[in-house]
């Protein structure tokens, strides 16, 4: 899992999957 | 003689890149490596409008985690919605406020307009029909949905934009160059009743013309009639950042002055140009619009990415 | 080609002319800078607590959002096994049964004196009604459809509740 920081009360987390033969870096932003 | 020989080409040229969409798939379009960003529904939308300008991006699908399903697209439009429910209503700042993501559906329905029907399509469908699709859809591109393997539960793999489909298609098709009739004689521009403001106009009419007419750029003339600059709906999203309503007062020119210095400016072409040069600056440069204008500089219509992909699939 | 790029739409060009001008709110406005703040990333959250420390916090965090963790080994007290039960409205469609226990390893590295870095990995699925899931028979090479969003998910509120917490 990769993270960054905390900016204006929101989470963003990020993972590295391989989707087939590409690697997608799925980012997600959610409210903390 | 030429003019039956440049027709002949054309309509050859067309053939073979249906016969190259086809022969894709949505997934071949991705890089080997990309970034897809995604916000939880339950984002505040000014936050969710940092987010896009932070990462420099117009669009992003949204992920309501709790029913663990994709939730649509979140665009310009969503922004624009926002914009004219506040303007009709500016007793309502707290609640604009404290909107959450997943509270632009009652936007959409309070002020009446019509949801984005977000058509999406399998990775491992052919790019025709991805396209076919998309035209359908008004918001201009398409998520790419596949289930996890085990839970069954929706990815989102990536979004197809009708900029990113031209651009594979001006990069890999050798027949773009093939493409020598002058747009005037395809029928492809809109030229009747383009809508159209000027420097003065407030920005609230032009967001206003923006949405009740589904259109993403408002060209922008003198009293000559002479193209000017162009209003675009991706702008919406600078002139409300940090969740700031105030500038709804200032003219389309004043609100144009938020555009970053990056901006590249407005391509023009004229009837007479070719789909082979304009799929040459498709390759070459960030253009989403050709705004067309006669020799006097005076606007005669728009040829948008939509109206290329719409002759490419399915004209002559 | 008649293709060209209008000099008048150009923002440098455009901000003369509307100074030029004189529109009234065109000296007050100014561009966006788009501050393409490369967003910085890490590897898991960083902590300079006690490691001892941290470990309590993840597992009062653990207890409070009703995830349940194998006993840790004697050997190893810096890796915790978690269990999570993955609780979404899921409309069955024809009562499917769908994984609905998400594994994760959490783990406590030092990287330096007082330096330390909890990394947070996807370990499988399993049932709740006790099937065993293909994930044992799917080696991760043929997996090739994966949703990362359930464990992202959960791991924005196992950080919210550690970040709250603290």
């Amino acid at each position: 899992l990769a993270t960054s920081s905390i900016k204006h009360n929101t989470l963003c987390v990020a993972s590295i999957v391989r989707y087939k033969q590409k690697y997608a870096t799925q980012i997600l932003y959610a409210p903390l | 003689t030429t003019n039956e020989k440049i027709f002949v080409e054309q309509k050859l040229a067309v053939e073979s890149i249906r016969t190259f969409l086809n022969s894709k798939t949505s997934y071949d379009v991705l890089p080997v490596s990309y970034r897809l960003i995604v916000m939880d529904t339950a984002l505040l939308v000014k936050k969710s409008l940092n987010v896009l300008l932070q990462n420099n991006i117009v669009s992003a699908p949204l992920w309501d985690s709790q029913t663990s399903k994709f939730a649509g697209l979140l665009t310009s439009s969503d922004f624009i919605n926002v914009i004219q429910y506040y303007f009709s209503n500016p007793d309502k700042f707290e609640l604009v406020d404290k909107l959450q993501l997943n509270g632009l559906k009652d936007i959409e329905r309070i002020i009446g307009v019509e949801p984005l029907d977000t058509a999406s399509i399998h990775p491992s469908r052919p790019l025709f029909e991805a396209c076919l699709k998309m035209m359908g859809s008004r918001s201009r591109r398409i998520p790419l949905i596949d289930q996890d393997e085990e839970t069954h539960r929706e990815i989102v793999v990536s979004v197809l934009t009708q900029y990113r489909i031209l651009k594979f298609v001006a990069l890999n098709c050798r027949e773009t160059n093939f493409l020598k009739r002058p747009i005037g004689e395809l029928g492809i521009i809109t030229e009747n009743d383009v809508k159209r403001c000027q420097m003065t106009t407030p920005v609230i009419d032009a967001i206003q013309l923006l949405s009740s007419n589904g259109i993403a750029s408002i060209p922008i003339v003198d009293d000559n009639g002479v193209l000017l600059n162009v209003y675009e709906a991706i702008d919406v999203l600078g002139l409300i950042k940090g969740g700031i309503y105030n500038d709804l007062s200032l003219s389309v020119g004043e609100a144009l002055m938020r555009r970053s210095d990056d901006f590249e400016g407005v391509y023009t072409c004229t009837k007479n140009d070719k789909l082979s040069t304009i799929m040459d600056n498709i390759r070459k440069a960030r253009v989403h619009r050709f705004i067309v204008v006669d020799d006097a500089g005076k606007l005669t219509g728009v040829l948008s990415l939509d109206d290329i992909l719409r002759y490419i699939l399915l004209g002559e | 080609s008649t293709i060209s790029i209008l000099p008048t739409s150009l923002p440098q060009i455009h901000r003369a002319n509307m100074l030029a001008q004189g529109f009234p709110a065109a000296s007050k406005i100014s561009p966006l800078v788009n501050k393409k703040s490369k967003t910085r990333w890490h590897f898991g959250i960083r902590s300079h607590s006690y490691p001892l420390d941290v470990m309590g916090e993840i597992y009062i965090a653990l207890k409070n959002l009703g995830a349940e963790w194998a006993k840790p080994s004697e050997e190893d007290l810096w890796t915790i096994r978690v269990r999570w039960k993955y609780d979404v409205e899921q409309n069955r469609t024809n009562n499917e049964k769908i994984p609905d226990l998400m594994k994760m390893v959490i783990q406590l590295f030092q990287i330096e004196t007082n330096n330390y870095l909890v990394d947070f990995k996807f370990d499988g699925w399993e049932s709740s009604y006790g099937e065993a899931t293909r994930h044992s028979t799917i080696s991760d090479d043929e997996m090739s459809t994966f949703s990362a969003y359930p464990f992202l998910h959960l791991t924005t509120k196992l950080i919210m509740e550690l970040a709250v917490n603290s």
